[in-house]
């Protein structure tokens, strides 16, 4: 879901 | 993952290394600022809240957690153990950084992506790195010469966001939807925050010369 593409980065 | 996002993320783990190394090797933290140190933890600790529910990749949970865990070492260490905590500078780190939690935490119940705990956490977190530097950035202007630990620290905890502003471009280029304007945005007020910082650093670098920041 878009939360994933959307944290990924630290 | 990109080249400038690995690049940026082992530029702040290498900042991170040069710290504990200062602070083991010399069992001094003068010319640290532990106000900035303890802003970090926040930033980490708010930031990572997904620690345990949300897995991406085992290099995503292995960077947090070194982030989180020395981070936290790093501000026991200063005001804790018996021979660090003498050397710290406790006169000249006198930010009210308590205004920056304060503040950051205010923008982030105004600009956030989602209304949700960890989103206002998140962007609250993303506001707080941005500024978290001020008091080590007086602190530097206070304590006159710079000791040339200290001044790679600084300088590759500056240069990490750099490289993450090249990783938000090249996302842009490349990826249909990229939203990140919170990132963005706080990302190049913090870069832009080391400016002066990188200048007088490139000067002692290029004179062979001690490091100073006019007071």
């Amino acid at each position: 879901h878009d939360y994933d593409d959307y944290h990924d980065e630290l | 993952m990109n080249i400038f996002r690995l690049a940026g993320d082992m530029t702040h783990l290498m900042s991170i290394l040069v710290l504990l190394l200062k602070i083991y090797a010399t069992k001094s933290c003068s010319g640290i600022s532990l106000k900035t140190q303890e802003l970090y933890a926040v930033v980490f600790l708010a930031r990572y809240l997904d620690l345990l529910t949300d897995f991406f990749s085992l290099y995503n949970t292995v960077m947090k957690v070194v982030f989180i865990v020395s981070s936290l070492a790093i501000v026991w260490c200063m005001r804790y153990h018996r021979a660090v905590r003498r050397t710290y500078d406790r006169e000249l780190d006198t930010f009210r950084h308590y205004f920056l939690i304060l503040g950051s935490f205010v923008l982030a119940l105004i600009f956030h992506e989602k209304f949700t705990v960890r989103e206002i956490f998140w962007a609250f977190s993303i506001y707080l790195e941005a500024v978290a530097i001020l008091p080590q950035l007086v602190l530097l202007q206070r304590s006159g010469n710079v000791d040339n630990l200290t001044g790679q620290y600084v300088f590759f905890l500056g240069a990490y966001r750099g490289f993450y502003i090249l990783n938000w471009i090249y996302r842009y280029f490349t990826e249909a939807h990229f939203g990140r304007w919170i990132a963005s945005i706080s990302g190049l007020v913090q870069t832009a925050l080391y400016a002066d910082f990188f200048y007088y650093y490139f000067l002692s670098w290029k004179n062979n010369a001690k490091l100073k920041l006019p007071a």
